[in-house]
């Protein structure tokens, strides 16, 4: 499943 | 990647390095909450879950890595070191950091953007993220001599929760659909939390004085 964008943030 | 993001990751990079020195070198952890440690190391097993599964760039899992061992050893350092855990500070450190883990997983059990194990822990790791300092911020107000370093360490930490709301504000107007309220949320009420500590903080920098709480 696509990684909603948000989580690319530490 | 944005400027905001970078100096903020920097920033709170080199919080735990500032904490890590201080012990590693002075042997020494007084004033430093072993509650706040422990949550952070919470926060940062829940967060990074998929570091293995779901690869982003190199420096996101290096980041990401760093992150996870120095909070851990932080605290194996303050619980187990047979020199540094000596100046651990328990009778002062009393906050009840329990309290905030299960409101905390209870609140990301009701909101959370997709109610799934990963995104319940990683919606769980931002609550627990705001509140974390807590132990550390009472444990200041206790301990009337804060050493630079531990102040130095909770600016810091407090800097970068700040730096990430610009990045956010930045992300929000360059990318379409760039919306997550509860990131947003618990980011903002996370900075407010070290609000007063700023203030004190500047005042005692700017009358170049000891920097101490008021009781």
């Amino acid at each position: 499943d696509e990684q909603p964008k948000s989580h690319d943030e530490l | 990647m944005n400027i905001f993001r970078l100096a903020g990751d920097m920033t709170h990079l080199f919080s735990v390095l500032v904490l890590l020195l201080k012990i590693h070198t002075i042997k020494s952890c007084a004033g430093v909450s072993l509650k706040t440690q422990e949550l952070y190391a919470l926060v940062f097993a829940a967060r990074y879950l998929d570091i293995f599964t779901n690869y982003i760039s190199l420096y996101n899992t290096v980041m990401k890595l760093i992150f996870l061992g120095s909070s851990f050893s932080i605290v194996w350092y303050m619980r187990y070191h047979k020199i540094v855990r000596r100046s651990y500070d328990k009778d002062q450190d009393t906050f009840r950091h329990y309290f905030l883990i299960l409101p905390c997983l209870l609140l990301a059990l009701l909101i959370n953007e997709k109610f799934t194990f990963k995104e319940v822990m990683w919606t769980f790791s931002l609550y627990l993220e705001a509140v974390a300092i807590l132990p550390q911020l009472v444990l200041l107000q206790r301990t009337r001599n804060i050493d630079n370093l531990t102040g130095q360490y909770v600016f810091l930490l407090g800097a970068y929760r700040a730096l990430y709301i610009l990045n956010w504000v930045y992300r929000y107007f360059t990318e379409p659909h760039f919306v997550h309220w509860i990131t947003w949320v618990s980011g903002l009420v996370q900075t407010l939390l070290y609000a007063d500590f700023f203030y004190y903080y500047f005042q005692s920098w700017k009358n170049n004085q000891k920097l101490h709480l008021p009781a």
